[in-house]
């Protein structure tokens, strides 16, 4: 709930919402993918 | 920052008003939120464009799009993709009187707040935190009902004429003449709207070659009265007299622009209460400043009225001060008293010359025979006329239950604005979601609250404001208190970094 | 662009941009530091530059239908503090750009063109100019 209300998405659309956590999830991954590589 | 100033001669009790900073991690916090539901906006807006989603709101048609636009389609943008997806918290219909508690319409979504359909159920007995009652005058049983019933069965409710015509009746007088009584002061005109009573009368008062100084925060009756009377504007910081003499002194030493003629008149613009802020107007002060340099003082009371002081005169009432002092005196009888319209009140050739030169009094029909009577039965209340002390009762239980909530919300840990005997109590809530998801989790435990999101207030400001009524009993506030600190668990939202020690 | 923490959160996102960039496997750090420039670039001349008006209803009868976002900062006062903020921004990430791209000549002509592209908007002399 904390997650919903502090990104905003709360308000979104249930379809909205996937998009941004999908984009977001992505994002993540990448970074923790490249920082492993990058260590 | 707690400002407690009790500057010896001026202030004749603590003058405590806070506005705690927004945490900076809220903050940022708060305008990635906005940030993500503009982009989401774009998106939505790029779909509606290229037909992939029904528009739903108000556009051109084809054969329109070589006009000027009707619908300024960037200025909806925050209505279209913001406000429509958290509105179900506004506007929601009531079927009672706004009193203590009232009954609400239950109403339901299926499309994501574009369209609302009535489930025909009723949510009954729901604390009512929104409305502006402060005296508890909003009801529909008792000696105001009773007053008004008789006079709509005896004059009926239409009046077809102006002040300056037929409309003219000796109850509007009657009212006048007890308003001034109940100001203190020479004079008093009523008019059958408040908002018509700012941005009417102040062209009245003030036009080319004169100079309006008006608080940043102030009313937008206000606003259109100043832009409407043609005379210059000049806004000074809210409540902050380091500005206002900063303004005032440079109108007198530089006069006006270019040509540096004296100015004919300089009006102060303030207000007694700002309900947004929950601040009082540091009355003493600006009256030090405005004997000091000579210029006039209007104050709009539309909350303060009946809800301040311990007479019930508002602000002037509250500071102990001379109401002589205050040029004009305007004020509504919408909060306090139950029924609408507002009145002007002063020295007696400033309401005849509003008499003469008013645009209300020549063109808008005059005040309905039952508000008048509500507004005389309930201020005679007030004012102890009618043999009982309920007027005074409500008065002392309005200031007790204000001070009370205040201090219990404090002690949970939220930030709340304003000075401490304001009636109106600002909660922040700063991100955009939880403006919505305040105003639902409330309603799902029976207490009607109002929110206040962006543009209405700075981005990183949104806020509920809670409006404390006499009407409200111990019981039903701590029910309120344990449903706002249940609730702020769940939305986090015990932001304040000053601890009050129990 | 004045209120409390709008330059902070200004400069996470950007951070964030470059990092998520950044973490792109196929992408070269030149590339990715001449990325992040160009789209910081691009989104400060379409939200400051481009869009004309406010998203809400305002109460000024439409004054700042006409003006973009960059006109409308602090009622058109110039050097204000904001405006000083933003106009440093986009140099210190051209000069950061300009150093991890080792000075390539590529590299560098796209970083200056669209440093150029929001610097020339923010100029007093381009105030109101259409």
């Amino acid at each position: 709930y904390q997650y919903l209300l502090i990104t905003g998405i709360y308000v979104l659309e249930p379809w909205e919402q996937s998009i941004f956590n999908t984009l977001l999830f992505t994002m993540v991954a990448m970074v923790i993918y490249t920082s492993y590589v990058f260590v | 920052v707690y400002h407690a100033a009790c500057n010896g001669a001026l202030y004749s009790r603590p003058f405590i008003e806070s506005f705690e900073e927004t945490p900076m991690l809220v903050a940022v916090l708060t305008y990635m939120g906005y940030g993500i539901l503009t982009i989401f906006g774009y998106l939505r807006d790029f779909m509606r464009e290229w037909k992939i989603e029904k528009c739903h709101i108000a556009r051109e048609r084809e054969e329109q799009k070589d006009f000027v636009p009707l619908y300024q389609d960037f200025e909806n943008f925050y209505t279209r993709n913001l406000y429509m997806r958290i509105r179900d918290s506004w506007n929601r219909p009531i079927c009672s009187a706004p009193g203590a508690t009232f009954d609400l319409v239950e109403r339901s979504s299926n499309d994501y707040n574009w369209t609302f359909e009535y489930t025909g159920r009723v949510v009954k007995d729901v604390i009512n935190l929104g409305s502006y009652n402060y005296l508890g005058f909003a009801e529909n049983t008792g000696a105001c009902a009773t007053a008004a019933g008789e006079v709509t069965v005896k004059f009926g409710v239409g009046m077809a004429s102006t002040r300056q015509e037929m409309g003219n009746l000796d109850r509007h007088e009657e009212l006048e003449k007890l308003v001034a009584s109940f100001l203190g002061v020479e004079s008093a005109m009523a008019f059958g709207m408040g908002f018509a009573t700012n941005s009417m009368n102040i062209p009245a008062l003030a036009g080319k070659g004169c100079l309006i100084l008006s608080d940043e925060l102030n009313h937008a009756s206000l606003v259109l009265g100043a832009r409407l009377s043609t005379s210059t504007i000049r806004v000074f910081k809210h409540n902050n007299m380091q500005s206002l003499e900063k303004l005032l002194r440079d109108a007198i030493v530089h006069g006006q622009p270019r040509t540096h003629q004296p100015w004919k008149k300089i009006l102060i613009l303030v207000e007694g209460i700002y309900s947004m802020e929950g601040s009082i107007i540091r009355l003493p002060e600006v009256i030090a400043l405005k004997k000091k340099y000579k210029a006039y003082l209007y104050l709009d009371e539309a909350h303060s009225i009946g809800a301040l002081g311990p007479y019930g005169r508002g602000v002037v009432d509250y500071f102990g001060l001379d109401p002589k002092d205050v040029d004009v005196m305007m004020g509504t009888f919408t909060k306090s008293f139950g029924a609408a319209g507002g009145y002007i009140a002063g020295r007696k050739d400033l309401i005849d010359h509003l008499r003469t030169h008013s645009h209300s009094a020549i063109y808008a029909t005059s005040m309905s025979l039952p508000v008048v009577e509500q507004i005389i039965t309930s201020m005679k209340c007030i004012m102890g006329k009618d043999g009982t002390t309920i007027g005074r009762s409500r008065i002392q239980r309005l200031a007790e239950n204000t001070v009370y909530f205040r201090r219990r919300l404090r002690e949970m840990g939220f930030i709340i604005y304003g000075n401490n005997d304001s009636p109106v109590v600002p909660m922040m809530l700063y991100m955009p979601a939880k403006i919505g998801a305040f105003g639902r989790e409330m309603l799902k435990r029976n207490i009607g609250v109002v929110v206040v999101g962006f543009p209405a207030t700075p981005i990183i400001e949104s806020r509920a404001r809670f409006c404390i009524s006499a009407a409200h009993t111990k019981e039903m506030l701590d029910r309120a208190l344990d449903v706002i600190s249940e609730v702020g668990d769940l939305l986090q939202l015990k932001y304040s970094q000053h601890k009050v020690l129990l | 662009m004045n209120s409390r923490g709008i330059w902070l959160a200004y400069l996470l996102l950007t951070t964030a941009l470059h990092v998520v960039l950044l973490s792109i496997p196929f992408l070269s750090v030149p590339v990715v530091w001449t990325l992040t420039n160009v789209i910081h670039n691009l989104a400060m001349y379409l939200f400051l530059h481009t869009v004309k008006g406010t998203p809400f209803e305002t109460p000024d009868q439409g004054k700042a239908r006409l003006l973009t976002h960059w006109e409308q900062m602090d009622y058109g006062i110039q050097f204000t503090a904001s405006r000083k903020f933003l106009t440093i921004l986009p140099i210190v990430l051209y000069i950061l750009a300009s150093f991890y791209t080792k000075y390539d000549t590529t590299h560098f002509v796209v970083n200056t063109g669209s440093l150029l592209s929001v610097l020339l908007p923010k100029l007093p002399q381009f105030h109101g100019v259409r």
